[in-house]
């Protein structure tokens, strides 16, 4: 079934902030760049995807979630 | 593999780390060891060495936190992020901080973090290591709970940290070959007894003689103790206790087989020693007696290992006492009620209540040669 909107919610938050943690992921915070932020966040999850040798879709899949809940070391995978 | 942006690096071989405090997970010797096998995986593939210091600045700062923590990388409690550390520079360049939040342990197990492999981890960072996308590398980012006896680090992390260091040139992967135990001119840095056996310590190597088996055993010492590095002065057993003592510059440890007692190294002068004696060149322990005799160039002590304490009248001149053994010992041990001298590659055996020398003889005497 699909995920419950809350659920889905909260899912995006944690995503935004392991993205933001190792993949030098930034959100604009003004509401103007709604649209701008998602093809951005989606790029960043391109990227995570990609540096673990998932398939690169963009989107906050279950593989993708999974991975980014592994126990891992603090440091980013990329830096700007 | 990857490296931090403009690849620091330390710009020398002989690199410090000092460990500021302890997990309560774990016994304090075994957090010891976890980091000192963690540093020993890569020093075996870089020109680096790592030294120990207890005091003061080191390069490599190791702590245990929770939460906020001083930096701008709070821990986030249990899971997650386990640790992180920071790339060769000053101040807290180097450092390496592993979340108190988590369960760490010393064996891999499901319950919890298996220290080493995260400590190898984080000191790839420390090194100048950024994370490898390669699943198996030990720079992967994510943790792979592992086997980690006899654990060899990945091609992958190999390549990486030689890309930074050069591969290992003066110091070879492995240590300098082992003496032969024929050699006539073999000599010994510290001799004991452990359990009924004889243990032969000489640079990072120790002979192994055993009564129940006829060939000489020969292993590196940190094969049995991997948080100690090699080069002892002296060791003695107080077979009562189950203990021996390993005398290194001016400081000592206590073992009880494999384990090291918590809180050691600790400095000779707690012994009782003037802070004018900065090592020791030999010890034995006479059970008879319960007194230890310690061997400091041409003088000794006595300890008497009930009260702990420096027996009063010392020190005394060694070729006052033990005639005919010449004025400084390398090393000595005792063995069915004699005392065996080590200078150079002659031995000396001496009837303990006498203070009589019985003989001389080559010291590499007990390798059947």
């Amino acid at each position: 079934f699909p995920a419950v909107p809350e659920k889905k919610e909260e899912d995006t938050q944690f995503a935004k902030k392991y993205l933001e943690s190792f993949y030098d992921f930034k959100e604009e915070k003004s509401s103007l760049f709604k649209a701008k932020n998602l093809n951005h966040m989606a790029d960043k999850i391109r990227e995570m995807q990609s540096f673990f040798g998932l398939e690169v879709t963009g989107e906050l899949n279950r593989k993708t979630l999974d991975m980014m809940k592994q126990p891992r070391c603090g440091i980013p995978d990329v830096r700007s | 593999y990857s490296t931090f942006p403009y690849s620091p690096k330390w710009k020398k071989e002989d690199v410090t780390y000092r460990i500021l405090n302890y997990t309560p997970d774990m016994l304090q010797a075994d957090v010891e060891e976890a980091i000192a096998k963690a540093f020993q995986l890569w020093s075996s593939v870089t020109p680096l060495r790592f030294t120990r210091v207890y005091s003061g600045q080191a390069d490599i700062m190791i702590s245990f936190a929770a939460g906020f923590h001083g930096d701008f990388y709070s821990f986030d409690g249990p899971g997650g992020t386990l640790a992180h550390a920071y790339p060769p520079g000053s101040g807290i360049g180097g450092d390496a901080h592993f979340d108190e939040d988590e369960n760490w342990t010393k064996f891999t197990t499901y319950s919890g973090y298996n220290l080493f492999l995260v400590a190898a981890h984080e000191l790839g960072h420390s090194l100048g290591l950024g994370h490898s996308n390669v699943f198996g590398a030990l720079m992967y980012p994510i943790y792979m709970a592992k086997d980690t006896r006899d654990y060899q680090l990945h091609q992958d992390d190999i390549d990486g940290i030689q890309a930074l260091y050069e591969p290992t040139r003066t110091t070879p992967s492995k240590p300098p070959p082992r003496p032969e135990d024929c050699d006539p001119h073999l000599t010994f840095d510290a001799i004991t007894t452990l359990r009924g056996e004889t243990l032969f310590f000489k640079g990072s190597y120790v002979w192994r003689k055993s009564p129940y088996f006829s060939e000489i055993e020969h292993d590196t010492i940190s094969s049995f103790w991997p948080s100690l590095i090699g080069g002892f002065d002296a060791a003695y057993e107080v077979d009562k206790t189950d203990r021996v003592l390993f005398f290194k510059d001016d400081q000592y440890w206590a073992v009880s087989g494999y384990s090291i007692e918590s809180g050691f190294p600790k400095p000779i002068q707690s012994l009782g020693f003037p802070t004018s004696v900065r090592k020791v060149d030999a010890a034995v322990h006479d059970h008879n007696t319960k007194k230890t005799n310690f061997f400091v160039g041409n003088k000794y002590w006595s300890f008497n290992e009930n009260t702990q304490s420096m027996e009063r009248g010392y020190p005394r001149k060694i070729a006052a006492d033990f005639r005919g053994i010449g004025h400084t010992i390398d090393a000595a041990f005792q063995k069915n009620g004699y005392f065996y001298f080590f200078r150079g590659s002659n031995q000396y055996q001496v009837d303990i209540k006498k203070r009589k020398l019985i003989r001389t003889m080559k010291s590499n005497s007990w390798f059947n040669c």
